[in-house]
């Protein structure tokens, strides 16, 4: 598999998650 | 006790460079012949001596274990359960002079810290978490996360240690639907916790906030699913997940352990690569140890199997010593020292190069 095949990937994932997931 | 060469046989997949070996350098014996369940390694400090030392746990004793004579150990502290036998040994990285255990028949009904008093050095025990507990992991900063259930909830708790044991801070996490299996740790991530739960999703948290953040399916996996180990790198979250119920393909051989990668902002997965037993090695998985880049495993057929996970293939095979299967493995903290266990409850230390 290639890279691409997991979609667009963020290095800051998880702050990002963290500003759209329900408080 | 003297030195035993273990190594593996002349199989085909292995018969390559990197070849592993275990060299048994020590053993514990258990006079009371009673069912071993646990090991562990953790620091205690002793008149002011700080050591890495072993606990092991039988059926309804913990005991402590201090290094003595070289390739000898001293037990030096001993705590004894009468009503509920211990299940587990829950390693929390950090903490000293503290032992936490699980306690239940099948499912973990309790949870208790296990401590010596200051001032006669008695042993006590401080029970912290009783219910229908589902899953419980050790954190760093000293933390334990569990998850239990009652009637249709499911709680997600995560506990913060005073040095007494005693519980001195509690927080929610907000829970999926799904009961949750088991809990990971994302290495460098102190904020962040993973979880699998009973129908192969993989969930995330902030452990700040209690937030759940996403949930993952990698339903196109195996069921049962354990995850040992996981990192984030390049903005991709890697984990070594084991399955029990996984089946031997013609492929692939007997899949053990498996690293999978997946983008937690897209949830989108693949499996990286299967980690399989040598050809003529049969057995599942069934009880298992990653630490760094050695996966151990206990197999049904009561041999223990290595896998180096950068080199992907089985290095090491240890077969059942005196006619007795093998019944769990730990690393240890230290320089790849693999502990081994039987159910009579001697356990064996083994030097993995």
């Amino acid at each position: 598999c290639s890279k691409a095949d997991l979609g667009p990937v963020s290095l800051n994932w998880f702050e990002e998650l963290s500003s759209e997931a329900a408080p | 006790q003297s030195p035993e060469q273990t190594e593996i046989a002349d199989r085909p997949v292995c018969d390559s460079l990197n070849l592993g070996s275990l060299q048994l350098v020590s053993t514990l014996k258990n006079p009371s012949g009673s069912c071993s369940v646990d090991v562990n390694v953790m620091w205690w400090d002793e008149a002011g001596f700080k050591d890495l030392c072993i606990v092991t746990a039988c059926e309804y004793v913990v005991s402590l274990w201090k290094p003595a004579d070289p390739c000898q150990w001293e037990k030096i502290h001993t705590w004894h359960f009468t009503e509920v036998p211990v299940l587990q040994i829950i390693p929390v990285p950090d903490v000293c002079n503290l032992v936490f255990v699980a306690l239940g028949n099948l499912e973990i009904r309790e949870i208790r810290a296990l401590l010596c008093s200051s001032d006669d050095k008695s042993e006590k025990q401080k029970l912290l978490k009783s219910g229908n507990i589902k899953a419980v992991l050790g954190l760093s900063e000293r933390r334990l996360v569990n998850s239990s259930r009652a009637l249709c909830d499911q709680q997600v708790e995560v506990m913060t240690f005073a040095e007494d044991g005693g519980s001195k801070e509690k927080q929610f996490l907000m829970p999926p639907e799904e009961t949750i299996l088991t809990f990971a740790e994302v290495q460098g991530m102190q904020e962040s916790l993973l979880g699998t739960t009973a129908v192969n999703n993989v969930v995330i948290w902030n452990l700040k906030t209690g937030q759940l953040l996403k949930k993952i399916c990698i339903a196109d996996s195996y069921q049962a699913t354990v995850c040992h180990k996981a990192y984030s790198e390049a903005g991709l979250l890697f984990v070594i997940l084991s399955h029990p119920c996984a089946k031997e393909t013609e492929s692939s051989g007997s899949p053990v352990f498996q690293l999978m990668v997946m983008n937690p902002k897209t949830t989108l997965n693949v499996g990286v690569m299967l980690y399989c037993l040598p050809p003529g090695q049969a057995g599942r998985f069934l009880e298992g140890d990653v630490k760094d880049h050695l996966a151990a495993a206990v197999l049904t057929s009561g041999t223990v199997a290595i896998w180096d996970l950068l080199l992907g293939h089985c290095t090491a095979l240890l077969p059942p010593r005196s006619d007795q299967n093998w019944s769990f493995v730990k690393w240890s903290g230290t320089e790849s020292h693999l502990l081994a266990g039987q159910k009579d409850g001697n356990i064996y230390i083994y030097h993995y190069s």
